[in-house]
């Protein structure tokens, strides 16, 4: 069993979660929020057999796509701090992040 | 250190809460949501030592029950599409989903 | 690649994020609940390179500290319930609480 944890943009999770009913993989869903743009996406928790990693994987590939945000960032991303101008800037943010974590036990009651 | 991450209905998070307390496991809580029914629940977060692992299962499965509930799905489970019209059905939904993660290394500050 | 979970108090989560964004050091935010004293706190997933683990783990322990909370307990650690009248209690909540677990695959898409 292993453990994916695949972060996707809010408006992708729809699509996705769809997609994996479809294909009969089992998941669960957290709201969660961006790091660097503070702006809310979605973590999926998602166990599934070892064999069928790379099906979930191309799952979420498909399903999930990347889109450029223009945002007006809060405070410098570097040191300098005494002259700073908020000004837009445009950042591409990814389809999906995705980690695979090793289950030693899974059970169901 | 194990982490165990268990994936419960809302109805049974505050006894389980309670349950963790009483037996000096600590804990923590994320809202969550199913990816089949939509419907909310609660995914706990317990780092545990690994000789405790059976005993916080089995504190899991005392605390839990399976449920039945009726939903009327959203949209069809399978590809057909056309001529989907929505009725109620009743899905058994377990008391909870637990997978057991190697923790390689613990702090507390 | 590692993943480290972080559970931090809230009033430190803006700090933290902005340490991390100015590490370059990439991450998501979960709000969570503690399962004793069932008050807000955050959830950090960070996935960053195990070379980089001993630098972030710093990183958090300088951003969070911990604090005395006042709580009223709602009900009694132990068992006994009858004659059980609530009174403050004064709890030290930790600065962090951190599990750093292996990550078997990364991809971003
Ligand atoms: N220090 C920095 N300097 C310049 N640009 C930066 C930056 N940090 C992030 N970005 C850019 O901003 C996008 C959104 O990041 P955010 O942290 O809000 O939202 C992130 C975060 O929630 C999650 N994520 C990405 N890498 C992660 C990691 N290693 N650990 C945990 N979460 C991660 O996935 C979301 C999308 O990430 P993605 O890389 O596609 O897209 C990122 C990236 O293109
Ligand atoms: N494709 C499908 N076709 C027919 N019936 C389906 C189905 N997917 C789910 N169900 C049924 O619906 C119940 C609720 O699923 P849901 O995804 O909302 O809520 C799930 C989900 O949040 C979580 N979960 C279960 N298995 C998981 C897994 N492998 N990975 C991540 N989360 C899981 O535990 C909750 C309860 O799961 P449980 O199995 O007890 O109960 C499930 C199951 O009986
Ligand atoms: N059974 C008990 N008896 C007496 N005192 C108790 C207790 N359980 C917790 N406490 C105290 O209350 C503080 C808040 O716990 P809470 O569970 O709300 O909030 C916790 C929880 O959300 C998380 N946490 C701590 N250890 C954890 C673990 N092993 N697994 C999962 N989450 C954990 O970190 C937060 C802060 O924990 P921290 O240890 O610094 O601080 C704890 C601890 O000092």
């Amino acid at each position: 069993m292993k453990m994916v944890i695949a972060i996707v943009q809010d408006k992708d999770s729809p699509k996705l979660a769809q997609n994996l009913i479809q294909a009969g993989v089992r998941a669960t869903k957290l709201a969660s929020t961006g790091g660097f743009l503070h702006a809310g996406n979605t973590t999926f928790l998602i166990g599934t057999d070892e064999e069928r990693v790379p099906e979930v994987l191309s799952l979420i590939r498909t399903s999930c796509r990347s889109r450029e945000q223009v945002v007006t960032p809060m405070s410098p991303m570097g040191s300098q701090v005494e002259s700073y101008v908020p000004y837009p800037v445009s950042v591409q943010v990814g389809g999906a992040t995705i980690f695979v974590l090793d289950v030693e036990r899974f059970e169901q009651y």
